[in-house]
């Protein structure tokens, strides 16, 4: 953007960068030192034997817990709390289960495919009475090709903020004004990368489509749950978790 | 509103 100057590039960086520091849930480098940290075949198949039920809260209450830091990012970053209401509940609406599968990436150890998981790093295989292995697979080669670019925590941050600040979303209010915000983030991603010689990811980023889609897969799932046990998610799932996906 | 009252509150809680 013409209008926007070094110095406001440079505030606005400095600004996602402590506010992704302060809401990052997981510090890396205690994800880092229970890297191979796995859980044992018995705690795997005592996982395996929980029921649809139990699992799939467990899961939403992980998922709704990470959300809530990504919704704490977003209110730190300048600019976002400048929206309307509306653009922050469309944007966060979108964006915030994105941003948590890419920050996802961080607990993710690709050398033997595990996540972070209650404690310990859990293969795919352990996620097996939720009953899509599908999903959990493509949340976890989606989580295996973010490794590969190896984003340092800064990355993280400003392309979160990009995925979040995305003037694409449909229902926005005043685009326009997102729009600059999102002109501004791009500007900021770049320099960061130009000045860290890193300007070879941009190239390899997962297309947009990419996120939105597991996205989507995560929702027909839960569709397909809430006709199974309706009253199990109308009573015991957490409502910020409803109000985002169902 | 009523249908994001859950977020509405959530960005509106400053003490967060």
């Amino acid at each position: 953007s013409p209008n926007s100057s070094l110095t406001e590039i440079e505030h606005l960086t400095q600004n996602v960068l402590k506010s992704y520091r302060e809401t990052c849930q997981l510090r890396l480098e205690d994800l880092q030192l229970l890297r191979w940290e796995t859980f044992t075949k018995e705690e795997v198949g005592s996982y395996q034997k929980k029921s649809m039920e139990e699992m799939w809260e467990r899961c939403a209450c992980h998922i709704t817990e990470a959300i809530q830091y990504v919704v704490e990012f977003a209110k730190r970053m300048s600019g976002f709390m400048d929206l309307c209401q509306n653009d922050q509940i469309v944007l966060l609406k979108a964006g915030a289960m994105e941003v948590v599968l890419v920050r996802m990436c961080r607990a993710f150890n690709s050398e033997n495919r595990t996540v972070f998981f209650e404690g310990k790093y859990a293969s795919p295989e352990l996620f097996k009475s939720l009953g899509c292995n599908e999903l959990i697979n493509s949340i976890f080669d989606f989580a295996h090709s973010l490794s590969s670019l190896h984003f340092s925590e800064n990355e993280i941050a400003l392309f979160t903020a990009l995925v979040l600040i995305n003037s694409n979303r449909p229902w926005l209010q005043e685009k326009s004004k997102v729009e600059r915000l999102q002109n501004n983030l791009e500007l900021a991603f770049k320099h960061m990368l130009r000045k860290n010689h890193r300007e070879g990811i941009l190239a390899k980023l997962p297309p947009k489509g990419k996120l939105r889609n597991l996205c989507y897969q995560h929702m027909e799932k839960l569709r397909s749950f809430r006709q199974m046990y309706p009253i199990i998610v109308h009573a015991v799932f957490p409502p910020l978790y409803k109000e985002l996906f169902s | 509103k009523e249908k994001h009252k859950i977020l509405h509150r959530l960005l509106q809680d400053s003490s967060s």
